[in-house]
């Protein structure tokens, strides 16, 4: 390019960082015509750094989001449900917030969620990440990280210890890992935590 | 290796004119 040839800047800047991964983003709108899995609708995957920064700063903040919609994000060919074959075994990391949260930590909690996730924070367990999914909900949003191996409890703990830190989780927040099937058969009921951080 | 970047490097990008 222009700039390239001129010399002006050096030309690693020109180069996009690509990521480990392809990111899938979906969106969650419900829609009583259609059923949940119809409603999940695929917005886009990208591979770099800065096609992620293209996408978050087009899209609405997950708190400013309509209630009773959700945000997910997933490695490229692995669906946002508990059905997917990366996901029948796993669970996930689950942080509540309260009401008060969705203006205080909602956004920067997300935001680090995927930011952990493109970046690979998770060293060797990062493959053991499937996606993140953010619920806005009235009385009170959710935050979840899936894992695909519920049964392996270091990578589980690994994540989820790496997750509290760059979330600076206090006390006043909890955080719970679930397995997919517990939440399958307890659907409406409190599922319980099989690990605790 | 793993292309793993961290977040201060990431939100560097954020708003980089040249890496658009």
């Amino acid at each position: 390019t222009e700039v390239a040839s001129s010399g002006e800047f050096p030309p690693e800047y020109l180069i996009k960082h690509p990521l480990q991964n392809t990111w899938t983003l979906w969106y969650y709108e419900p829609d009583r015509t259609k059923t949940w899995e119809e409603s999940q609708r695929e917005i886009t995957s990208f591979d770099t750094a800065e096609d992620f920064w293209s996408l978050y700063n087009h899209i609405k903040t997950a708190s400013e989001l309509r209630q009773g919609c959700d945000y997910s994000m997933f490695k490229q060919g692995i669906r946002p449900m508990w059905e997917d074959d990366q996901n029948k075994c796993g669970g996930r990391w689950l942080i509540n917030l309260d009401k008060k949260q969705r203006t205080t930590d909602l956004d920067n909690f997300w935001l680090e969620i995927l930011l952990c996730m493109i970046g690979e924070a998770f060293n060797e367990y990062s493959d053991d990440v499937c996606g993140a999914v953010v619920n806005i909900r009235p009385k009170g949003d959710k935050l979840g990280v899936w894992t695909s191996n519920a049964d392996c409890a270091d990578s589980v703990m690994e994540i989820g210890r790496k997750l509290k830190e760059r979330l600076r989780i206090t006390s006043k927040t909890t955080m719970g890992y679930q397995v997919h099937k517990d939440t399958m058969v307890k659907a409406g009921s409190q599922t319980k935590n099989t690990y605790t951080l | 290796g793993r292309k793993s970047y961290d977040r201060e490097f990431l939100l560097r990008l954020q708003f980089d004119p040249n890496s658009k």
